[in-house]
């Protein structure tokens, strides 16, 4: 365990959290797109089936929990209480597109070719793109709000964090997880326009909103 | 491929 997991862990912990908070006090979940979550949903719940059989430490475990806890309740939010202010219309990213070849690829390139390996890999690729109907929702839109934009950023930063925390494991402990520095590393490159558009916009106080 | 299994990564 070194500071850059930590701080990326807890920064991943943050955006969650810091999105349900937005829902819940705001009673609304418009501009949130709910597949992305559902996404993610799927994604904690095909990656940690591992806590059932494989225990890393206390710290593990407890926050598996929590990530699906937090997923889980989120989608909630999105299709039960509040999906009213759901705003579906914009939500149109097709899943399949996702969904198809990240499953053919997750049997084509694992680590090993047993079930729980196979899903494992499958939650790896289908992470490092479920933020894509996010993106497409707000260009779509042309505009996020800036609580919305803080979650996306320390989504974004827990990625970017993420990386620094393997290459310090490649330096410190000869640990290389290919599947996982790959897929990461596409998945920050997602976050690169978004940081731009939060650097120059956001974080000097004007709503993000596209030209 | 070098195999990181198990996971200790979230």
């Amino acid at each position: 365990m070194n500071v850059f997991r930590i701080l990326g862990d807890v920064s991943h912990l943050l955006a969650m959290i810091l999105l349900l908070l937005k829902i819940w006090r705001s009673k609304c979940c418009t501009g949130i797109s709910g597949k992305s979550q559902i996404l993610f949903a799927l994604v904690f719940t095909t990656r940690y089936l591992d806590l059932f059989t494989n225990f890393v430490s206390l710290y593990n475990t407890v926050m598996k929990v929590i990530f699906l806890l937090c997923a889980y309740l989120t989608v909630y939010m999105i299709y039960g209480k509040f999906r009213k202010t759901f705003d579906s219309e914009n939500d149109t990213f097709r899943l399949e597109f996702l969904l198809v070849p990240i499953t053919g690829l997750s049997f084509l390139e694992n680590y090993s070719f047993t079930p729980l390996e196979i899903l494992w890999t499958f939650s790896i690729y289908l992470e490092s793109v479920a933020i894509l109907p996010q993106l497409f929702m707000i260009s779509k839109t042309g505009e996020a709000e800036t609580i919305t934009t803080h979650y996306l950023f320390f989504l974004g930063l827990y990625r970017a964090l993420y990386l620094a925390n393997w290459i310090w494991r490649y330096h410190t402990e000869n640990f290389y997880d290919q599947i996982a520095v790959v897929s990461g590393v596409v998945q920050t490159i997602f976050y690169c326009d978004f940081f731009y558009l939060y650097v120059t916009k956001v974080l000097k106080g004007k709503k993000l909103s596209l030209p | 491929f070098d195999s990181a299994t198990p996971h200790d990564e979230l």
